[in-house]
């Protein structure tokens, strides 16, 4: 399978 | 003689904990195309903008001494996390570098 995509992944602090 | 040649600097950058929230977002982490944190907003008011010396697009290198090298998001994210909470400091060191450059 593909690996994971995180790109869109945003936290705020 | 000639121009200086641009070379990426890193920088540390203090951030005082002098607001309830540090006020900054990331985006990326290992194992995406943004392999280290990068700033995605800064907001008025929090801890972050009042120091005055981080960016929007800056890349996180170091939180404290720790490497962001090879964490993912999370676990990026955790240290930032931890680092604003602790109480056995009032400051977070940040190493950041201009990307681009």
């Amino acid at each position: 399978s593909p690996p994971k995509e995180y790109e869109d992944e945003v936290t705020f602090f | 003689t000639g121009s200086p040649v641009p070379v990426p600097t890193a920088t540390v950058v203090r951030v005082v904990k002098n607001a309830n929230t540090l006020g900054i977002a990331i985006e990326g982490g290992a194992n995406t195309r943004q392999p280290l944190p990068r700033i995605v907003t800064i907001q008025k008011g929090g801890s972050a903008h009042n120091c005055g010396q981080l960016k929007v697009g800056q890349v996180i290198l170091e939180v404290n001494g720790i490497s962001l090298r090879g964490r993912e998001h999370k676990d990026a994210a955790w240290i930032i996390a931890e680092a604003f909470k602790t109480k056995e400091k009032d400051h977070i060191d940040f190493l950041v570098v201009e990307p681009g450059l």
